[in-house]
């Protein structure tokens, strides 16, 4: 799964999200990737998120809304993400999921539950600092 | 201070990343860009778990789920269980703006899709042919069914309801390659 946010100079803001899903899901199984607030959410006048993951449990949480709604009260990106994180792994410990945060300052983040083979997340970005695509690894909570 | 602009995406799919940044920088507008970025993936199959030929179902297809939004306006277009249609984040963005609709699926999403000039084709390759067939000769293992006969943790369906459901199971398996 790919999700991704863009904000362009001027701070506007889109995100989205493509998967295939999961190896083996019962037909017409949909995840969290297309549903708003849940695989990915964008406001310009805040900033956007997208998780990725096991998309059965993400999307009973909807972290990326949560996470942008957390950002609009002056939460920093990594610790919206991180809240995200906690909410869920509060009710599944075992889930298999992270997110990426970005507020429209240019501000970003990430988290992800820690589980067994899984205790860092990558994620890539790029803006004037970088001046190219960068893999950036967070260590799970 | 502001760092801007910004692209950012899950995992390590750099060229999804690069497409959208030289996008933004050749004047495309944040919506194209985070769709020309999310496309590149679609086309290169990002580890499997974007795009054509993954992660197929139990009868062996393979289907895709993708959205887009605005965040100016707000706006979201979205398919989900999208089925015969490689550019799913195309379609997702042909709801916004073709329709009036958020969320478009399954059959229904795929023949949108044609009427916008989507093309039709078959999303199975050798590779995910072979993974279905290796799960059919695993008794279908893994399996998300649950609460049902036969018992889906060494056999394949079709399945009816069991009678009496078992109170919340934990998840009996994780694929860290298996991702929405």
């Amino acid at each position: 799964t790919i999700g991704m946010i863009v904000i362009g100079q001027s701070g506007q803001l889109a995100a989205a999200t493509s998967t295939n899903g999961a190896s083996y899901k019962v037909p017409g199984r949909v995840g969290d990737s297309p549903i708003a607030g849940a695989g990915a959410y964008a406001d310009s006048s805040v900033g956007g998120a997208a998780a990725t993951g096991d998309g059965d449990l993400m999307m009973r949480f909807l972290p990326s809304f949560l996470a942008v709604e957390l950002m609009r009260s002056g939460t920093e990106p990594t610790a919206a993400c991180q809240t995200a994180i906690y909410r869920i792994k509060k009710h599944y410990p075992e889930a298999f999921g992270a997110i990426i945060c970005a507020n429209n300052t240019g501000g970003f983040g990430a988290a992800c539950n820690k589980i067994s083979g899984f205790t860092q997340f990558p994620f890539t970005v790029f803006n004037p600092q970088s001046n190219k695509a960068q893999v950036h690894k967070v260590d799970c909570v | 201070g502001t760092i801007l602009p910004l692209v950012i995406n899950t995992w390590g799919f750099e060229n999804a990343t690069v497409t959208a940044w030289y996008a933004l920088q050749a004047g495309a507008s944040p919506l194209d860009a985070v769709q020309k970025g999310c496309s590149v993936c679609e086309e290169e199959q990002c580890d499997g778990s974007v795009g054509y030929g993954g992660h197929p179902d139990e009868t062996g297809e393979t289907t895709l789920d993708a959205l887009i939004m605005n965040g100016d306006t707000m706006e979201v277009g979205a398919v989900g269980d999208l089925r015969r249609v490689k550019n799913a984040v195309g379609v997702a963005r042909a709801v916004m703006e073709h329709t009036q609709h958020t969320f478009l699926v399954g059959e229904s999403a795929s023949a949108f899709a044609q009427d916008m000039g989507f093309k039709s084709e078959s999303l199975s390759t050798n590779d995910s042919m072979k993974t279905f067939t290796q799960w059919l000769s695993q008794k279908c293992q893994p399996n998300y069914r649950k609460n049902v006969f036969p018992d889906p943790s060494g056999t394949c369906g079709p399945y009816k309801p069991r009678a009496g459901v078992k109170p919340r199971q934990k998840r009996g398996f994780l694929n860290l390659r298996s991702h929405d």
